[in-house]
Formats: C-alpha cells, sequence, structure tokens
C-alpha cells in the first residue's frame, strides 16, 4: 500500500458515499445517471469476485464489501425507491456500446485466458468508460448540481491517483500491469474537461454551466 | 509477458 493508492481509495469512497448521501437526503436522483450506476455495478460485481476465493487484506475486504453494498444501494435508490425522479428523458447514454467493446476486449487482450481474469480485465475496461453516460447527461442537460460536480471530482481524482499509484510501484516493486494503466489513463484523460470545469467554475463558487 | 500482479489493488 502506499499513500497515492490510499488517498485514491478514499476519493473513491468519498465519492460513492457523496452520491448515496446525496440522492437518499434529497429523496432524489435528478441529474444523476443511472446507467453510469449500474455500469459501477457491474464493474465491482465482475472485479470483486474474489472477495470469496482469496483474502489479501481486511482493508482489502472491507472495501471490497463496502464499494459493492453501496454501489447495489444507489442502484435500489435510483431505480426503485425514488424511481420517479430518475431522468430518463436525459440518461440516453447506449451502454451496451460500451459493454459489448469491453467484453471483446477482454476476450482479445488479458494477462490469461481464465474466467477471473477475463471478467477482472472486462471490469477493468468498463470502469474506463462507465462515466460515460454520466458525462453525456451533464453535456445534454448543460448542468449539473454542484453535489454532483463534487461526486464527479472525487471520482475521476481517485483513478488519477491510482495513476501516481503505479508510477510509485514500477519504481519501487518494478512491476506494472498495462492493461490497468492503460485503460486508467483513458479513464482519467475522460475527466479533462471536467476538471477544468470543476476548477474553473464550481471552485468559484459558481454553478457548472456547459458552455450551450 | 508483463505480470498481472496479485491483484491486491480495488
Amino acid at each position: 500500500m502506499n499513500i497515492f493508492r490510499l488517498l485514491g481509495d478514499i476519493s473513491h469512497l468519498l465519492a460513492i458515499i457523496i452520491l448515496l448521501r446525496k440522492i437518499w437526503m434529497s429523496r432524489s436522483c435528478a441529474g444523476i445517471s443511472g446507467k453510469s450506476q449500474l455500469l459501477f455495478g457491474l464493474v465491482y460485481t465482475t472485479r470483486y469476485l474474489d472477495l470469496i476465493t482469496s483474502y489479501i487484506s481486511l482493508y482489502n475486504s472491507v472495501m471490497k464489501v463496502v464499494f459493492l453494498a453501496a454501489s447495489y444501494a444507489t442502484i435500489y435508490l435510483m431505480y426503485v425507491k425514488f424511481k420517479a425522479t430518475y431522468d430518463h428523458n436525459h440518461d440516453t447514454f447506449r451502454i451496451e456500446f460500451l459493454v459489448v467493446p469491453a467484453v471483446a476486449l477482454a476476450l482479445l487482450i488479458n494477462h490469461d485466458f481464465q474466467v477471473v481474469e477475463i471478467l477482472w480485465t472486462f471490469s477493468i475496461y468498463l470502469e474506463s468508460v462507465a462515466i460515460l453516460p454520466q458525462l453525456f447527461m451533464v453535456s445534454k442537460t448543460g448542468e449539473a448540481e454542484s453535489i454532483t460536480s463534487h461526486y464527479l471530482f472525487a471520482l475521476g481524482v481517485y483513478r488519477g491517483l491510482y495513476l501516481l499509484n503505479w508510477i510509485y510501484r514500477f519504481w519501487a516493486e518494478d512491476h506494472y500491469d498495462l492493461i490497468a494503466i492503460v485503460a486508467g489513463v483513458v479513464q482519467t484523460v475522460l475527466y479533462c474537461d471536467f476538471f477544468y470545469l470543476y476548477i474553473t467554475k464550481v471552485l468559484r463558487g459558481k454553478k457548472l454551466q456547459l458552455p450551450a | 509477458i508483463l505480470n498481472s500482479f496479485q491483484k491486491d489493488e480495488l
């Protein structure tokens, strides 16, 4: 474990908690993409299967349970409890265009053609694009509540910190995983224009308004 | 082949 990965995990946890709390407190999921949340649920489910089989550390197991539980809770709140507030009209990204290529790529490019490894690889590829429906929705609505932008910022920073973690691990432990790194770079790059807007607008107290 | 280090990351 290193400080970059720890801060990354904390940022990731913070993002998930911010979102869950926002939906629960406002009893509404307006402005949130349910499709992205479904994709994140799929990412954690396919990646954390080893929760049952392999034990790495208490921290690792606890965080996996928390991520899975929070992800499913968010999906439940969005599609069941506060279903009436779900914004179907703006959450229109075709997620099959993300899932199918991720499956194909996981079958083509992986470290080992085993079920668990393929599922892990699929989850890595899918996670790198899972935020697209949310970013697409923000661009369609033209704005995002500040709490939603804090969620997106924390979520974007988490994988950016993981990039630093991988640099550190390459330097300190002399190993690296190119699949995770390439997908992590793609994932972080997707947030760049949002980071720009967040830093130039939201941090100055303005609402996140995308140029129409 | 790049060693896919043991999945100790979240």
